[in-house]
This record gives C-alpha cells, structure tokens and sequence, in this order.
C-alpha cells in the first residue's frame, strides 16, 4: 500500500515540479525579452552574447524535431476545423487571411495553408526599372555596403560573419578591393536574355586582388539585406530584380530558431543553418540571395528546380562538407527571371 | 526564416562627387516593415 501510495504522490509531484520549472523559465524569458525592448527603445545596442539555453540549442535533434514538426503539420484537417484552425494560427502570429488565394476550408492541412499564395494584385511590383525591390514579406534586419577585404555582414554587434561563408566558395563572387567594385572592360549591357560576355567571368574568376586602375565604367560596390520573416508573414520568395539565375547552391545545416534572441545568441547562426544560395547575374553585376531555413520552417522549394529537397534524414551535418551545387543550363546564360516572378517558397518540416 | 540579398550595384565615382547621380542608395530603414514587390533601393 504504501509504495503504490508513494508513487501516486511522486508522479503529481514530478508534473507540478516540471510545470513550475517551465513556468518560471518563460518568466525568465518574457523578462530578458522586455528588457531587450526597453533597451533598443533607449537606443542601446544589442550585443551578442552566448547564453545557456544557446548552448542547449546545440544537443537538441532540431532537424528531427523540424521534420516532425512538418509531419505534424502536414496532417489533413476535417473541412468543417480548417477555418477555425487557420484563424487561430492568423490571430496568433498576425497573417492576413483576406488575402488568402483560396477560401480557408480548400488549404487540406496546416503546412498547405502556411505556403498559401495571395490573391492577384496583393503585392504590386515597383515598376521603377532602376529600383531594386524586395524579394519577400518581412522586417529590415540589417543592409548596407560591404567594403574592405573579408566582406563581413554583422549579425548583431560584437558578431559577424563572412559573404564567402553564407553562400560557399562563389566563383563568381567578384573580388573585393577598397571595398569597391571596378566594372572591368566588358561593360554588363542588359544582362537578361543576352549572353554573358566571357570576359567579365574570366576576369572575375582570375582577377588578382588588385584591380587594373579605375576603368571607364562606373565603380561598384557589393551591397547586403537581411531581411526576417516572420511565422505569419507570407512565406513565398519573388526576384529582386530581372536577373540570370547561373547557380544554385544547397547547404544542408543545422535548423536553429532565427529569431532576435538566437541572432544574439548563437554564433554563425546563417552559415551553420540549412539554406538554399541562388547566384547569378543582374544589369549592375553579381546577384545573390541566400533562403535561409530555421526548426520550424525547415523546407526550401525552388520554383525553379522543383526537385530539390531539404532538411532531408541522415544528412551528415559536417561543416567541411561542401554544398550540393547545381549549373543552370545554357552554361553562362542560366535561367531569366522577371522582376517579381515567384522563385522560391519556405515550408514547415 | 531569413533570406539575405547581396548584389553589386554602382557607387559614386569619387568620394568627393557625392551627387549621387548613378550611386545606389537604400530607401529602407532597419526595423522596417516590407512586403514583396516594395523597392528597398535605387
């Protein structure tokens, strides 16, 4: 009697003792979270700094966790719940079901609703052809213009990380000198459609480091944005600008949180994360962008290459390991894409 | 998630000839809001 007693107190004990543990770690949470918005409202710098629960970060299977989260998420929903589950998630993390493609009963499960399109006409392209616009819904993190040797992009102060990391050994990445950019002899004339001149790569892939001297065409500079998606925010990825899409580039890596807390708090966050790097060439130059995944949205599909897959089982997750890359045929033409054109979408799992 | 843009585009020939004429500027700020199809420079 006792011992079966014994056990129906422990058992009690051991959730009561687990949920205030919890409880008190949220507080802890919500606490340093204001005083981080307290902070940047008084204008005070966030730096970056490694904490525990980083480290804690590191041991867990978030890739598995990703995967399960997606599996969770793909589960087809009665037609009767769908509106009521996708308002839920609207309210929660403030998504703009008006312009939902679809009615909400026709989204079969969670993960099939998140990648919703928008109705025709939701997100007008700048026409402006000098303008550069933006290739997704979602919060200026950083940008600017990378000058000096390394091309270095802060990820919080006190912390950055390299260009050449982020999207690998690019052969086409043009060398950076004084932080300027020399057009070379061959001048980009409306790339798009029209073959790369051969000289531009053999210069820029066997360019020294120092630039033959200030040629007749305009300087370059090499110019970065990082911009954070939220959970509610439309999760579809449009081009910048019209552009030849030369290379794709898949990391496969780990899946922590992205969020503002990891960005201070984990070390080399995009370049250790699973990300897809599309690289190419606009009428001003190189292009790149880098769709960078996180543990709950750790699916990268290319529009452009619907084959590919990430955040896949059994991936060795060695940071020597090269990325997996793929040429777009015509080798040096690659593929166009229109300002605008859809070319990648985020998913869960 | 995160996506991050790197791009060569023109700067002014001559820190002295600031006038900006073929320089590439930003009209973004950090912390704003954007949506897809919004310019973020010119």
């Amino acid at each position: 009697g006792t011992n079966s007693q014994g056990n129906s107190f422990v058992v009690p004990g051991a959730t009561v003792a687990t949920i205030l543990m919890l409880g008190a770690l949220h507080a802890r949470r919500l606490y340093d979270d204001k005083k981080v918005q307290e902070a940047r409202e008084q204008g005070i710098e966030i730096v970056f700094k490694p904490d525990l629960k980083a480290s804690f970060l590191q041991l867990l299977p978030l890739r598995s966790i990703s995967r399960f989260w997606g599996s969770l998420t793909s589960t087809e929903l009665p037609v009767w719940m769908r509106p009521y589950v996708y308002r839920a998630w609207a309210r929660a993390f403030h998504s703009n079901l008006e312009e939902a493609a679809r009615p909400l009963d026709e989204y079969a499960s969670l993960r099939d609703f998140f990648v919703h399109t928008l109705k025709e006409g939701s997100r007008p392209i700048d026409p402006d052809p000098r303008c550069l616009v933006s290739p997704v819904d979602g919060t200026i993190l950083r940008y600017g213009e990378l000058k000096g040797a390394g091309a270095m992009i802060e990820q919080v102060k006190g912390f950055s990380y390299s260009v050449s990391s982020l999207l690998g050994e690019s052969s086409f990445l043009p060398m950076i000198s004084e932080g300027h950019m020399q057009e070379d002899s061959v001048k980009q004339e409306k790339v798009p459609g029209e073959k790369i001149k051969k000289s531009w790569w053999r210069v820029s892939l066997a360019s020294p480091k120092v630039w033959e001297p200030m040629s007749a065409h305009p300087m370059k500079g090499l110019f970065y944005c990082v911009i954070y998606l939220r959970p509610g925010d439309y999760h579809r990825v449009h081009s910048a600008v019209d552009w030849n899409v030369l290379v794709r580039r898949h990391f496969a890596g780990r899946l922590f949180p992205v969020n503002e807390r990891a960005t201070r708090t984990i070390r080399n966050l995009y370049v250790q994360n699973e990300r897809v790097v599309l690289e190419g060439i606009w009428k001003e130059g190189f292009m790149a962008i880098a769709a960078i995944g996180a543990t709950n949205i750790g699916s990268i599909e290319l529009c452009i290459e619907p084959d590919l897959r990430t955040n896949l089982p059994g991936k060795k997750l060695m940071h020597s390991e090269p990325p997996e890359e793929r040429l777009y045929e015509p080798k040096g033409v690659g593929l166009m894409l229109k300002k605008g054109d859809e070319v990648a979408a985020f998913n869960m799992g | 998630s995160t996506v991050v843009l790197i791009f060569q585009a023109p700067i002014s020939e001559s820190p002295l000839k600031k006038d900006g004429s073929s320089e590439f500027r930003f009209c973004v700020g950090a912390g704003d809001r954007v949506r897809v199809g919004e310019a973020l420079g010119r």
